[in-house]
C-alpha cells in the first residue's frame, strides 16, 4: 500500500512538473518496486522454510519421527533438469574470484553453513574460485584417527542419519520411517554383497540347520582373499551385515576416506539424477538415494565385505576419485528418459584391489 | 550430499574355544554430528 501511495504522488507529482508525460520517472520507479517485491517474497519463502525446519527440529527433539510424505513440490523436481542446473552451478563456482574478495566470500559461506574455516589448511586468499574452497584439506592433525584396532571410523564429517543391521535376503535400508529401499539396488546387484550372517549355517525359519551355497561362496571368497590365515582353532565366526547413512552439509568438510584397511575389488559409477539431499527431500522423494547419481565402491576388510556408497546432489554433483582420477561424474547424458546401468571397472593391480589403510583419502565430493 | 557405508562386522564369535565372544556395535546415536577419523562402532570382547 505504501509502495502504491508512493507511486501514485511520485506520478501525480512529475506529470504536474514535466507536463504530463511523467512516464520516465514513473517506469524508472517500477524498477525499484519490482526488485522490492521480489526480495520481500524471496524473504516470506525463507522464513517458511525457516518455521518448518525449526517446527521439525522441534518434533525430532520430542522423539516424534517425522514419517515419509511425498509432496507437490518433490513431483515438480522430477520435471527440472537438475543435471544441467548443477553443471552450470558448478560452473559458476570455478569462476576465479578477486584476491581481495576471497576471504569475504568464503567467511560469508562460513557463516551461512556453519563452517570452521579455522581448520583450512591453507590462507582464504589462496583458493582461487569457490570450487577450489569447497574441496579444502583440512590442517594437519584436524582429525586424529582412532587408533583402536576393533574400530571403524567415520570416513566422513556429517550428521548420522540411520544405522542398522540388515538382515535377510530383502536386506531394506529405511530412507525414512514409512520408505525403505533395497541395498541391492543402492550398490548394485553384486555376487560378493552376503545377504545374512556369513557363518557357513544358518536357522531358516522352521529352526533346522541349512547351508547355503552364497554364503559358503561368499564366505570362500572372503576367506580366501582375505590376507589372514584360516585359523582352525577358532570356531565357526558369526558376521552380520550392517549399514550406517551419513549425511554432509554443505559447510561441511566434504573429502572421502578410508574407514578401515580395505582391497577395493571393484568400482560401479550410476549416472542417475541428482534431486537435493537435504533433509526435506529424504522425507518427500521416493527412492532418493538409489535414483541419484552416485559411486560404490567395494571390496574386503578384517570382517569381510565392506562397501561405501557416494551419492551427489543438485548442488554438489561431482564425485572425484583419487584412486582413479579419470572418473568423470555428472556429464551430460546420452539416453534423456530412462537410468542407464551402472558403468563398473574392477580394480585388478596389485591382485587385491587398491589396498587403502584406513584413514587415507579416498575420494572428495565437489560442486556441479 | 551423503555417504552410506555397508560391512560386514562380527555379531559373535568364540575365541579359542573359550566362552568370551565379539560383538559389533554402533558407538553413534541418529542424528549425533561425527568427523571423519571418529569411531562408528567397536567390537570387542
Amino acid at each position: 500500500t505504501y509502495f502504491t501511495k508512493k507511486f501514485q504522488n511520485s506520478n501525480a507529482r512529475h506529470s504536474s512538473l514535466n507536463g504530463g508525460t511523467g512516464n520516465f520517472q514513473g517506469d524508472s520507479f517500477l524498477v525499484p518496486g519490482a526488485t522490492v517485491a521480489t526480495l520481500l517474497m524471496l524473504g516470506v519463502l525463507h522464513a517458511r522454510r525457516m518455521y518448518q525446519d525449526k517446527k521439525s527440529d522441534e518434533l525430532r527433539e520430542k522423539g516424534v519421527e517425522l514419517e515419509f510424505q511425498p509432496d507437490v513440490k518433490a513431483s515438480f523436481l522430477r520435471l527440472l533438469p537438475l543435471r544441467s542446473i548443477s553443471r552450470c552451478w558448478g560452473y559458476l563456482t570455478t569462476m576465479e574470484i578477486p584476491v581481495w574478495l576471497r576471504p569475504h566470500v568464503y567467511r560469508a559461506w562460513g557463516r551461512a553453513f556453519h563452517s570452521n574455516l579455522e581448520e583450512a589448511a591453507l590462507p582464504l586468499d589462496k583458493y582461487a574460485s569457490l570450487r577450489d574452497f569447497f574441496v579444502r584439506t583440512l590442517k594437519e592433525g584436524s582429525r586424529p584417527i582412532d587408533a583402536d584396532p576393533q574400530c571403524l571410523v567415520s570416513p566422513v564429517d556429517g550428521t548420522v542419519l540411520r544405522f542398522g543391521e540388515l538382515n535377510g535376503a530383502g536386506a531394506m535400508i529405511e530412507q525414512v520411517k514409512g520408505f525403505s529401499y533395497s541395498v541391492f539396488s543402492l550398490l548394485g546387484a553384486s555376487p560378493s554383497l552376503p545377504t545374512t550372517a556369513d557363518d557357513n549355517v544358518q536357522e531358516d525359519h522352521s529352526g533346522s540347520i541349512t547351508t547355503t551355497e552364497k554364503n559358503k561362496k561368499s564366505w570362500w571368497r572372503v576367506s580366501l582373499a582375505s590376507p589372514k590365515v584360516w585359523d582352525p582353532t577358532l570356531s565357526r565366526p558369526q558376521r552380520g551385515l550392517f549399514y550406517c547413512v551419513v549425511y554432509l552439509r554443505p559447510g561441511d568438510y566434504h573429502r572421502v576416506h578410508s574407514p578401515a584397511d580395505w582391497n577395493i575389488l571393484v568400482r560401479r559409477h550410476f549416472s542417475g539424477r541428482l534431486y537435493p539431499l537435504n533433509e526435506r527431500a529424504t522425507r518427500t522423494i521416493r527412492n532418493l538415494y538409489i535414483e541419484n547419481e552416485r559411486v560404490v565402491l567395494e571390496g574386503l576388510w578384517q570382517e569381510g565385505f565392506m562397501a561405501l556408497a557416494a551419492i551427489g546432489a543438485t548442488n554438489i554433483g561431482s564425485i572425484e576419485l583419487f584412486i582413479e582420477p579419470e572418473l568423470q561424474t555428472n556429464k551430460p547424458r546420452k539416453k534423456l528418459l530412462h537410468s542407464e546401468p551402472p558403468e563398473e571397472t574392477v580394480y585388478e593391480c596389485e591382485g587385491v584391489g587398491r589396498m587403502l589403510k584406513k584413514g587415507d583419502e579416498l575420494a572428495a565430493f565437489n560442486m556441479g | 550430499s551423503t555417504v552410506v557405508l555397508v560391512f560386514q562386522a562380527p555379531i559373535s564369535k568364540q575365541i579359542n574355544g573359550s566362552d568370551s565372544s565379539q560383538e559389533f556395535n554402533f558407538c553413534v546415536k541418529p542424528g549425533d554430528r561425527i568427523r571423519f577419523g571418529e569411531a562408528l562402532g567397536r567390537w570387542h570382547s
